[in-house]
């Protein structure tokens, strides 16, 4: 894994992230539904938490689907190339290329067929992964490693990954490094180490 | 453009590429030397993710240079390819592969290989006592 220069990351009084999505985009509930999966993934291990909120101007992440020149200095560029980009905390901002034909439901079969098919739930983890402090890595499994072929989903953190996102937020204390904790049990770690 | 699955994508979406990019393989073969009609359009793509530092503001030519040979050796470096230093097939072939906006290197530092570790090692003290534990950071 890599970070970027100077390690910038979420201060420690702010692990409780809030995220909004620009309210010029008519999102579904099904399309916030993946990013709050993918969020998921994050926080299942580290000590991270994300909730989605609706106002756009005071969330600590904001999220926009955007064509070609959006005012940032980085223009997408129409059907597949880049897919999306997402700046180092405390920025915050995670733009997505809206010419790409994203893909919600993230079925595989009958991704094969279709070249220019994206699917948005990869797409997103990876970009999460920016958002709070990652760079891009060698490990052509990992969720950071920069390209995705399209009709591929990647969305399972490899150890290349929570080993960096742990080197900067340390581990979820209910995550014990297999499988990822059932979010609905989650409980702090109430014992003598506190 | 959301699609519950891929099957919902109109027949006309479906394939179609990347126009700007896919022009890259006329590219193919192009070597250290040569001057290729419309070659800066690729040194734009490499300064794009870093390759080529942002301090060449001028305009890019068509020309083979080490500028564009050293962003070609760095790409192929981090993406495992082999290192030639020439826009060969495989390297034309990656590099139109669609990909996240984010620089692989920046302020010069290869985000992907700046070979960043850290290895725990376990020492435990004589006597069975709490283990002690060494971080060793590369």
């Amino acid at each position: 894994y890599t970070l970027f220069p100077g390690e910038p990351r979420w201060p420690r009084d702010r692990r409780d992230l809030t995220y909004a999505f620009d309210p010029r985009n008519p999102l579904t509930d099904e399309v916030k539904g993946v990013f709050a999966r993918a969020f998921g993934r994050w926080s299942e291990v580290t000590a991270l938490n994300f909730t989605n909120i609706e106002s756009f101007t005071t969330s600590d992440i904001t999220i926009g689907f955007y064509t070609g020149d959006h005012g940032d200095g980085e223009p997408f560029d129409g059907v597949l190339g880049t897919l999306a980009h997402a700046f180092s905390p405390p920025s915050g901002k995670f733009h997505l290329d809206a010419d790409e034909n994203w893909v919600v439901s993230g079925d595989l079969d009958s991704f094969l067929s279709v070249t220019a098919a994206v699917d948005l739930e990869s797409v997103a983890v990876h970009e999460i992964g920016h958002l709070l402090g990652l760079g891009h890595s060698s490990v052509e499994e990992s969720i950071m490693y920069p390209t995705i072929t399209t009709g591929k989903r990647k969305v399972d953190l490899t150890s290349d990954d929570v080993e960096g996102i742990q080197y900067l937020y340390g581990a979820n204390p209910n995550f014990n490094g297999t499988s990822p904790p059932a979010a609905t049990t989650r409980e702090r770690d109430t014992g003598s180490f506190g | 453009w959301f699609f519950p699955n891929s099957s919902a994508i109109p027949p006309s979406l479906r394939n179609t590429t990347h126009v700007f990019w896919d022009a890259f393989s006329n590219f193919t073969g192009c070597h250290h030397g040569q001057n290729v009609d419309g070659l800066f359009r690729i040194k734009k793509y490499f300064q794009r993710f870093g390759y080529i530092p942002e301090t060449y503001t001028g305009n890019f030519t068509d020309d083979f240079d080490d500028i564009l040979k050293n962003a070609v050796e760095l790409y192929q470096k981090n993406f495992r390819l082999n290192v030639t230093g020439e826009l060969d097939a495989l390297t034309i072939k990656h590099i139109v592969v669609p990909r996240c906006g984010n620089p692989d290197v920046v302020n010069g530092t290869s985000l992907m290989h700046n070979g960043r570790r850290k290895t725990f090692e376990v020492n435990f003290s004589p006597g069975g006592k709490v283990p002690r534990l060494h971080t060793v950071k590369h």
